[in-house]
C-alpha cells in the first residue's frame, strides 16, 4: 500500500498542473515605473500529459488522440501542458511621458492548466 | 537593449548561449523587446524622475479595482457616479496635469477664470475615449480674522455657510490666431463653500473630439463665480492655479486633474467585476 501511495503521489506530482510563480517587478527592474502592485501571482503550468489522459486535464479531442498515438508510437510527442484559462490584472504605472495610467492587461494570470 | 525592458542578465545569458551569431541574438532580443513594449503600449522604457507625482485619485481607483469583489471596497467619495460607470467600461484610465506654462489666469471682483491646456498627445490613436472628467479641488472658505479676535486665527466657514459659488467649465475653440477664443459650456455646478472636496466635471464631449482628431485641443476654461464677493481671499478657495495655492508642497496633490476613460479593444474593463475563484 505504501509503495502504491508513493507511486500515485509521484504520478500526481508529475502530471500537468498549476504551480506557484510570484513575479516580483523589482526582479526585472520594472518597479521603477510600475507603481502598483509590486508584483503578482502569475502561476505557471508544468507536468506530464500521460496516457490515458485524466478528465481533469482539460484535454481537447486532438490532445486525447495525440496521446493515444504516442502510446503506440513514441516518435509522436505527448500533448503539452499549457494554460487553458487566464485572467487579467490591472497595473498602475507611469509611462514614458510621466503620465499616470491604470490599465487592465488580459491573460496575465494562469487560472487553469490542461493538456493541449 | 534600446529600451531596457529585458534585464541585462537575461540578455547576456541568451547571447552567450551560442545558439545564434551575436548579431542574430541581438536582433531576436530587440524583436522580443518590441513585443514587450507593444504589450504595455509603450514606445520606450519609462524612466520617471524622482519628482513624478502619482495622483491620490489614481491610487484610489487602483485600490478600488484590486479590492473589487473581494472586500467590497466602495468607490472613492470624490468619484462621481458617471466616472464609476465610465470606469466599468474602460480598460485604460489616464490622468493628466495641465501645462502650467500655458495657463492664463484672470481675476475680477466676483469672477475668477483660468484657462487650462492638457497635452493629450500621448493617448494612442487606437484608444477610444468614452468618458473624461475634469477634477478640481476646492478648499472650504475661511472667514477673515475677526477684528476683535486677539489670536488672529481665522475661523472655519460655518459662519459663512450660506456662501455659494458657481463653477462653470467651458471648452475653448476657434482659430489659433484669434484674440478671444470662443467658449462652449460643458458642465456647471453650484457649490457650498463651507466644504473641502474634489469636484468632478464631465468633459467627455470635448476630450472625445480632441483625441479622435475631430477637433483641435485648445483647452478648457474654468470660471468661478462668487456672487457674494466681499472678502478678498474668497477667489482663492478653488485650486485652479499654483499662484492661488498657498501651500506649495501640497499643490501636486491639489492641482486640477484630467482623467480619461478609454478602451483600446483589448480585454476587459478596469472595474470589470470578476467572479471569486
Amino acid at each position: 500500500q505504501a509503495t502504491l501511495r508513493k507511486q500515485r503521489r509521484k504520478q500526481n506530482k508529475a502530471s500537468c498542473r498549476r504551480h506557484d510563480l510570484y513575479v516580483d517587478f523589482s526582479d526585472v527592474g520594472w518597479n521603477e515605473w510600475i507603481v502598483a502592485p509590486p508584483g503578482y501571482h502569475a502561476f505557471y503550468c508544468q507536468g506530464e500529459c500521460p496516457f490515458p489522459l485524466a478528465d481533469h486535464l482539460n484535454s481537447t479531442n486532438h490532445a486525447i488522440v495525440q496521446t493515444l498515438v504516442n502510446s503506440v508510437n513514441s516518435n509522436i510527442p505527448r500533448a503539452c501542458c499549457v494554460p487553458t484559462d487566464l485572467s487579467p490584472i490591472s497595473l498602475l504605472y507611469l509611462d514614458e511621458y510621466e503620465k499616470v495610467i491604470l490599465k487592465n492587461y488580459q491573460d496575465m494570470v494562469v487560472e487553469g492548466c490542461g493538456c493541449r | 537593449g534600446a529600451s531596457g525592458l529585458i534585464p541585462e542578465v537575461g540578455r547576456r545569458k541568451y547571447s552567450e548561449s551560442g545558439k545564434q551569431s551575436p548579431q542574430q541574438s541581438e536582433n531576436f532580443l530587440n524583436e522580443f523587446e518590441l513585443r514587450l513594449l507593444n504589450m504595455f503600449g509603450l514606445k520606450r522604457k519609462p524612466n520617471p524622475s524622482k519628482h513624478a507625482v502619482v495622483p491620490q485619485y489614481m491610487l484610489d481607483l487602483y485600490h478600488m479595482h484590486s479590492a473589487n469583489g473581494e472586500h467590497g471596497t466602495k468607490r472613492p467619495r470624490s468619484m462621481g457616479k458617471h466616472a464609476e460607470k465610465a470606469a466599468s467600461r474602460a480598460n485604460t484610465i489616464r490622468s493628466f496635469h495641465h501645462e502650467e506654462a500655458m495657463e492664463a489666469l484672470a481675476s475680477l471682483k466676483s469672477k475668477t477664470t483660468q484657462q487650462f491646456y492638457f497635452n493629450l498627445t500621448s493617448v494612442p490613436e487606437e484608444e477610444l475615449i468614452t468618458s473624461a472628467e475634469l477634477r478640481i479641488y476646492r478648499n472650504e472658505v475661511q472667514s477673515p480674522p475677526s477684528s476683535n479676535s486677539s489670536s488672529g486665527q481665522s475661523a472655519p466657514s460655518s459662519s459663512t455657510s450660506n456662501g455659494l459659488h458657481r463653477i462653470n467649465i467651458y471648452e475653448l475653440f476657434g482659430h489659433a490666431g484669434a484674440d478671444q477664443p470662443l467658449a462652449r459650456l460643458l458642465d456647471t455646478r453650484l457649490v457650498q463653500d463651507s466644504v473641502s472636496r474634489w469636484e468632478s466635471f464631465d468633459v467627455s464631449p470635448a476630450v472625445a473630439q480632441w483625441t479622435s482628431g475631430k477637433s483641435h485641443n485648445r483647452g478648457f476654461m474654468v470660471e468661478v463665480l462668487h456672487p457674494e464677493e466681499g472678502e478678498e481671499h474668497r477667489h482663492r478657495h478653488v485650486r485652479v492655479s499654483r499662484s492661488l495655492h498657498q501651500d506649495q508642497d501640497s499643490w501636486a496633490q491639489a492641482r486640477p486633474l484630467l482623467v480619461t476613460y478609454g478602451h483600446d479593444g483589448r480585454g476587459d474593463a478596469v472595474l470589470h467585476r470578476r467572479d471569486k475563484r
